[in-house]
């Protein structure tokens, strides 16, 4: 599966 | 974290206090769209599922209270806070958001990054964010003139996802990696929305004049 970016945006 | 990023989150803060600003003080929410207030309510908690769970940074950890908190509070205050909700347009506020929660809904369980319950709900709440300021767009165009705050309200809410899209093309070119389609796209189509109202808004800045938005 797709690697899920990690959230660190607002 | 960049300077274009950093740009974003502070005209967004900025647009929340504007309009936190404007029902304080004015004790009026005249030219506002309720529907609005509440989808953002919606798209900050949709978002931030993560707020317990991952911590990135204070910074980050902060934003997402005052984003969550601060639209609650105004959605709080528009419904219920007895001097603010007489001045609230309900006969003009009529735009039907089911459509937008439905859509949005649909697409994220489409497409996703990971068919998770937090992955889900993100893409959901990008998709929300993008066609959120819908009913306050329409609300301005049947209201006509916009009083100053509320214009400026969805200028600085335009200008943040603008700042975001540099912050995206700055972060592909400089990390390896960085994909982030449903937020670029996504954030494309907000600022695409914006766009006509960013116009009328220049014209009416350059003309000293009133907001006049086409009927």
């Amino acid at each position: 599966s797709p690697v899920t970016t990690p959230k660190d945006e607002l | 974290m960049n300077i274009f990023r950093l740009a974003g989150d502070m005209t967004h803060l900025i647009s929340v206090l504007v309009l936190l600003l404007k029902i304080y003080a004015t004790k009026s929410c005249s030219g506002i769209s309720l529907k609005t207030q509440e989808l953002y309510a919606i798209v900050f908690v949709t978002r931030y599922l993560d707020l317990f769970t991952d911590f990135i940074s204070l910074y980050n950890t902060v934003m997402k209270l005052v984003f969550i908190g601060s639209s609650l509070a105004i959605v709080w205050c528009m419904r219920y806070h007895r001097v603010v909700r007489r001045s609230y347009d309900r006969e003009l506020d009529t735009f039907r958001y089911w459509i937008l929660l439905g859509v949005s809904f649909i697409l994220a369980l489409v497409l996703h990054e990971k068919f998770t319950l937090q992955e889900v709900f993100w893409a959901f709440s990008i998709y929300l964010e993008a066609v959120a300021i819908l009913p306050q767009l329409v609300l301005l165009q049947r209201s006509g003139n916009v009083d100053n705050l509320a214009g400026q309200y969805v200028f600085f809410l335009g200008a943040y996802r603008a700042f975001y899209i540099l912050n995206w093309i700055y972060r592909y070119l400089t990390e390896q990696r960085f994909t982030r389609w449903i937020s670029c796209v996504s954030g494309l189509v907000q600022t695409a929305l914006y766009a006509d109202f960013f116009y009328y808004y220049f014209i009416s800045w350059k003309n000293n004049a009133k907001l006049q938005l086409p009927a």
